[in-house]
């Protein structure tokens, strides 16, 4: 990896981004999510975050502009350039430029928009290319990238983690997210015992929370090793026993349920104005506890798994959707039994049942992997 | 027809690799892309460093490999720092 001349950087680590114009070649939110889902790459391995501005400065503008577009950079028409970025700084510094001749795509038909923001950004964050054919800053597009599986190189992590270091939580000094694991006690769950199963699974910042009881392991994946915790040494207000968790990436907050209330947290601090009761995310008043939830970074939408059935929410709209419940087998075809945990990495969905996991792909609409629940524990 | 197509091809190549070289290897404009010695002059260090930064074959020279390369989409940002 390089950096730019200079390495220039961001000296703060909460950046705002604004989205000037859209292209229209993709609907807005599709926009949104590419933006907002390039973003999390880099935020994931750093102690950066993002919030979306829709007027006034912002450190990373953002939009789509042919040919001239004011800044003695101008586009080449379809093909060869597809966008170019500043890096850290004032004014024009740190914008990313996308050049709306291309024809835009959510999948590989076109320019895929998600990977070239997230390349593009990475200059905004003070990348420059990379000689290393594997690193998403390297500077020719790569229409083979498996978008499903989208990880950066290493060479990209340790390039961006040589300018902001690592995420929080990688700190041991780090004042909000406790890090030390706890050693084993009798009668806590042991993470490869083959019969472990799982009350319910959330990601948080780029981790995997895996609840049992009045522990959980916590999983990062560019560590091999998972920390085991109390759930109190980091939500002391948390009771144990949880039914379910689903991170809302686009607003950092992790619901938490159980019985027929649910609390919302933003790293260790529980939000103001919770718990509140399930019922006023519009269940009705026979459903006393949810079994599983998964957040649907693409769509905005989560997913509540009640027995055999379930319900979809709409994180926009912040209200259960018409038409529910259906029938979980009916659109997750192969999940057949209550699913007691779930969660979504790399674009597949993982559901749990006992000491079982299935991998399903919602694109297929098919399971494509059956795992044991504790695959995740390095067991 | 043939040889005139063939002539552009190569009229077409050449403005490719000096636009390229300019663009992102930091090649001065005034720069003659037509060099005759066989392994020196800016354009054919520039296209080495081209190779190299690319994970090509150094060579020096424009081969089928490297002129594809140049036609693949990119970023707009160049390679090598000013």
């Amino acid at each position: 990896f390089t950096t730019f001349p200079g390495m220039p950087k961001w000296r703060k680590t909460h950046l705002t981004y604004r989205i000037m114009n859209y292209t229209p070649d993709l609907p807005r939110d599709a926009v949104d999510s590419a933006i907002e889902k390039a973003l999390n790459v880099w935020k994931e391995v750093t102690p950066l975050t993002f919030s979306r501005t829709d007027e006034g400065e912002a450190d990373i503008k953002i939009s789509f502009a042919v040919r001239d577009h004011g800044d003695f950079n101008p586009f080449d028409g379809p093909g060869n350039v597809l966008g170019h970025a500043y890096p850290p700084g004032p004014g024009i510094y740190g914008d990313a430029h996308f050049d709306d001749d291309e024809q835009w795509t959510r999948d590989t038909s076109g320019t895929n928009l998600f990977l070239v923001a997230a390349h593009e950004l990475g200059h905004s964050l003070g990348l420059f290319h990379s000689a290393n054919p594997s690193a998403l800053m390297y500077p020719v597009y790569n229409v083979l990238t498996d978008l499903a599986r989208f990880h950066l190189s290493q060479d990209d992590v340790n390039g961006i983690q040589s300018l902001y270091g690592g995420p929080p939580s990688d700190s041991s000094s780090d004042p909000v997210v406790p890090t030390e694991s706890v050693p084993p006690e009798p009668g806590t769950p042991a993470a490869c015992d083959p019969t472990l199963s799982f009350d319910a699974i959330s990601t948080l910042r780029g981790e995997i929370l895996f609840f049992k009881d009045r522990h959980f392991w916590r999983k990062s994946l560019r560590t091999l090793e998972p920390g085991f915790y109390l759930i109190s040494s980091f939500w002391p207000s948390l009771p144990s026993g949880l039914d379910a968790a689903y991170e809302e990436t686009s607003k950092d907050i992790v619901f938490i349920f159980k019985g027929n209330q649910f609390w919302a947290m933003r790293g260790t601090e529980v939000q103001a104005g919770y718990p509140k009761g399930i019922h006023t995310l519009g269940f009705p008043p026979t459903v006393r506890k949810i079994d599983a939830a998964v957040f649907d970074k693409e769509k905005k939408k989560t997913y509540f798994f009640v027995g055999d059935k379930y319900w979809r929410y709409d994180e926009k709209r912040q209200s259960m959707e018409p038409g529910f419940p259906k029938q979980i087998a009916e659109d997750f075809p192969g999940v057949d039994s209550k699913v007691d945990a779930a969660f979504e990495a790399f674009g597949f969905y993982y559901f749990f049942n006992g000491s079982s996991q299935l991998e399903f792909d919602p694109n297929a609409k098919k399971v494509t992997h059956v795992l044991k629940s504790n695959s995740w524990l390095n067991c | 027809y043939p040889v005139d197509r063939a002539a552009g091809d190569e009229n077409n190549s050449m403005e490719l690799i000096q636009q390229y070289l300019e663009n992102y290897y930091n090649l001065g404009k005034d720069v003659k892309p037509f060099v005759r010695r066989r392994d020196s002059g800016p354009v054919v260090e520039k296209i080495r460093e081209m190779q190299k930064f690319l994970g090509l074959e150094v060579t020096g020279k424009v081969d089928s490999d490297t002129l594809a390369m140049m036609r693949r989409p990119r970023c707009g940002v160049p390679d090598v720092g000013d």
